[in-house]
């Protein structure tokens, strides 16, 4: 199914995307 | 973590990424934290496209929480 598996690329892509909101946020360097 | 930590997040990460305080999240103010995460130009045009999920063009703080939930606790709805 296409669309599942462009789901699970937005998904590695949003995770990516909060991870960095929540390292940036720590003040991790 | 409790519910509300969860939300003071989401309005953290929402002004993190609305710096002009508008209420809402432009494709433009999502490009311009490109300098400030290790993501490219394309990959924050996905988050945008993923998290946008009426098409607007605009993240309303609410998209944005039911993205962060997703990535939080799976695709599931509830």
């Amino acid at each position: 199914d296409p669309n599942m598996k462009a789901g699970a690329a937005n998904e590695g892509v949003l995770a990516n995307f909060f991870n960095s909101l929540l390292s940036k946020k720590t003040g991790a360097p | 973590v409790g519910q509300n930590t969860i939300l003071e997040k989401t309005h953290e990460f929402f002004q993190m990424c609305d710096i002009e305080n508008k209420g809402f999240i432009s494709r433009r103010d999502m490009q311009r934290l490109n300098g400030g995460l290790p993501l490219s130009a394309e990959e924050l045009e996905n988050v945008f496209d993923t998290l946008d999920s009426d098409g607007n063009g605009y993240l309303t703080l609410e998209e944005f929480s039911s993205g962060f939930s997703k990535f939080l606790f799976g695709p599931e709805i509830s």
